[in-house]
């Protein structure tokens, strides 16, 4: 069965791009075939992977209904990752399928034909709770959650779980937490050490015991269009993304 | 003529809220009369300065036109400032408000009886470019852009600017750029000091001369619902935000 992950924390800034183009190459390296689909409207994850958003037809056509995967799909830098590039269109795209029926499985229904093909499939969301993000979660099978260890990071949790929850019961009943993973960890500063001792408490073994670190060369690689195995594979940034690429892998 | 300010950028965890409550409380510390508007679904604003956002009439009662004004201003721990809260019933709002006429006055008019007994309006705006932002848009007269001196948010910068001046075009012709901020400022780092050359290139006045440098007591302090001044007042991250208001304050 192929596993389909929504990348998802509706709190801004906390990595969620970042984890899903590294974990993306990293389990790619693992020589399984996995496809990126960029939810975001600010479409960082297609850049971060050096490819250009709005050439020919995207992800919004895809959404539309006008587009067969097959057309929208790219190949990246990376061999064995795929990836479907996102469009600044899809902002405006919210607010015009507000009303649509069955709003919610858009993009479940739009990638069905395809997911089959792919061992992963990992899905970049927006910071909100809104309607991309809910068709992510729709779509997947599985959510993983990116957390800063930071204090408005995790005041938001509960209320994601409370979402994932109300998925699971209205439109998806076989979505799964996968886990949460703590970026941008600094384990001198004690704000991580009691954000990460509070998430253990609350989620336990949901916790991925890879831990992110704040790393300069994750923020400077997608300034060239490059994942940070391609970058800098020996930067410690690179290095922990195949460490939870591991993870995710052995966690069925 | 009062100020009203709109704190925003899409990009997501680029210190809006943190630069909001700090320039608020700074701002205070003036002797401005300061009101600050949480908009954002998560309410960060809202707890970083011990407020409750769910207690009775609130900001979705507001841009129902429900509620008077009157009713959801709130107290704060700082003398000078007052806030009206936002609430997780935010998120709701936007696809049910899509299809209302004037969806974008909707602020402007709720808050047009009271933004004369204020000196500064401070709107703290969700990680997007959809209803919400485009409410503070049209209600305010000036926008302060936080910028995280990273790729991706450089990347965001221009497409930020594009949307002001839509804004400007179609409903708010007297918006203006109040300026850009960099936040979490490391200048020992390359990719900082690149972001910086590139933007001042781009904006150029344009670009507050304080930078806020990472500050671990920025982020402690919101534990403790309480602005960087009140929680450590010797801290770099509270004396910054007091330089920007003081810039703020000079520049007219
Ligand atoms: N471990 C890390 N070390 C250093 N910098 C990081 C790390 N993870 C992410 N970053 C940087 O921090 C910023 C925020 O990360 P990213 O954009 O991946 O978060 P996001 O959750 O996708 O943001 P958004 O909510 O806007 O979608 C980016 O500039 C990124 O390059
Ligand atoms: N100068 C700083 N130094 C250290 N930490 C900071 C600084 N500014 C903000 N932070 C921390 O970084 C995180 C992101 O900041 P903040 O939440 O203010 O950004 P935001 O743009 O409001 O995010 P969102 O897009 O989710 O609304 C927070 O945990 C905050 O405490
Ligand atoms: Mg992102
Ligand atoms: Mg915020």
């Amino acid at each position: 069965m192929n596993r389909i992950l929504a990348i998802a924390n509706q709190k801004g800034g906390v990595g969620k791009t970042t984890t899903a183009v590294n974990l993306a190459t990293s389990l790619a390296m693992f020589d399984q075939e996995v496809l990126l689909i960029d939810l975001d409207p600010q479409a960082n994850a297609t850049s971060g992977l050096g490819l250009e958003g709005d050439e020919g037809p995207g992800i919004q056509d895809l959404l539309h209904g006008e587009a067969a995967p097959g057309l929208v799909i790219r190949d990246t830098a990376v061999e064995g990752l795929k990836m479907i590039p996102g469009s600044h269109d899809l902002a405006g795209l919210e607010i015009e399928l507000a009303s649509a029926d069955y709003r919610e499985f858009l993009l479940a229904e739009a990638i069905e034909p395809i997911t089959g093909s792919f061992d992963y499939v990992l899905i970049d969301c927006p910071p909100s709770l809104g309607l991309m993000t809910l068709n992510a979660l729709v779509a997947a099978n599985e959510v993983l959650v990116p957390l800063q260890a930071e204090y408005y990071a995790l005041e938001g949790l509960s209320h994601l779980m409370k979402t994932v929850r109300s998925v699971r019961q209205h439109w998806n009943p076989g979505l799964k937490l996968n886990g949460v993973v703590l970026t941008m960890f600094d384990s001198r500063l004690k704000l991580s050490n009691e954000v990460a001792a509070e998430v253990e408490e609350f989620l336990g073994r949901a916790l991925y015991s890879t831990r992110i670190p704040r790393n300069v060369r994750l923020s400077e690689a997608p300034s060239y269009g490059l994942p940070a195995l391609l970058y800098d594979a020996r930067s410690t940034g690179a290095k922990c993304y195949l460490g939870l690429a591991e993870e995710v892998l052995n966690k069925r």
